[in-house]
């Protein structure tokens, strides 16, 4: 059995600034067909994280600005780990994404529930 | 190797019915913790599916009613299928879940790509 690492599934992560409107992250996330974007500062460090599950809270409770809608306490992993490690992770948090980062706290990607999924039917 | 089927994953399928408000859906999405309703019609035959990403969609969009949001072509499986099978499907088409529908079209619950990477993880 092969191990598979986190660096090995994980993709370009879609991102956003703090500053931006609700809409306009919905536009991103529908533009390219994510769920998850990561919220960075100018210079890509991790702010947070923001997701279709947030934008439809902030429609359930009328919450007009992205600020109030950032998750700014972000579970993530880092390139090295198994996958199981993740997947476990993210099960315990009851989350479908895990921001990849490196030492120095900048954002490489993002691993998602759908990469390890995939893992399960062959994919990569 | 022990093979699992779709019905050792499958749970709860969170149902709306048609004529319900995008603003009833959302909070039914927040409530249950879930990112897909399952479109149901009274006798609880599958009618559509309606998610997070599509409220995020109507908020881009600035659409305001739920029947304009549903997606009527459903990509569903059976619970006797491995779930290697209904992880390929969710692959092929880009979804993140498949309502479990019995040979009546009566739906049994749904199976999420969350569900299936908990396996990976060694969880159920
Ligand atoms: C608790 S989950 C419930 C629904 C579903 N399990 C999912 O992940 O979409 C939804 C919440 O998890 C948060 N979330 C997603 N990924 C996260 C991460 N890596 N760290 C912290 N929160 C995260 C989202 O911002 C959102 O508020
Ligand atoms: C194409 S995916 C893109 C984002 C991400 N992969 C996901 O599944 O959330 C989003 C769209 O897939 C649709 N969808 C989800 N599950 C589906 C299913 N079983 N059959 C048909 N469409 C589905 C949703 O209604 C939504 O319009």
């Amino acid at each position: 059995r092969e191990v598979v690492f986190v660096g090995d599934l994980a993709h370009e992560a879609v991102t956003c600034g703090e500053d931006e409107s609700i809409e306009m992250a919905a536009k991103r996330i529908v533009e390219h067909s994510v769920n998850h974007l990561v919220v960075v500062d100018d210079e890509g460090r991790l702010k947070g994280i923001v997701t279709s599950w947030d934008i439809t809270k902030a429609v359930a409770e009328g919450v007009r600005r992205l600020r109030e809608i950032i998750v700014r306490h972000v579970v993530t992993a880092a390139p090295g780990e198994p996958v199981e490690v993740a997947s476990r992770r993210m099960a315990q948090h009851n989350i479908s994404a895990l921001p990849v980062i490196d030492r120095k706290g900048r954002v490489l990607g993002i691993i998602t529930s759908e990469d390890i999924s995939r893992l399960v039917g062959g994919g990569r």
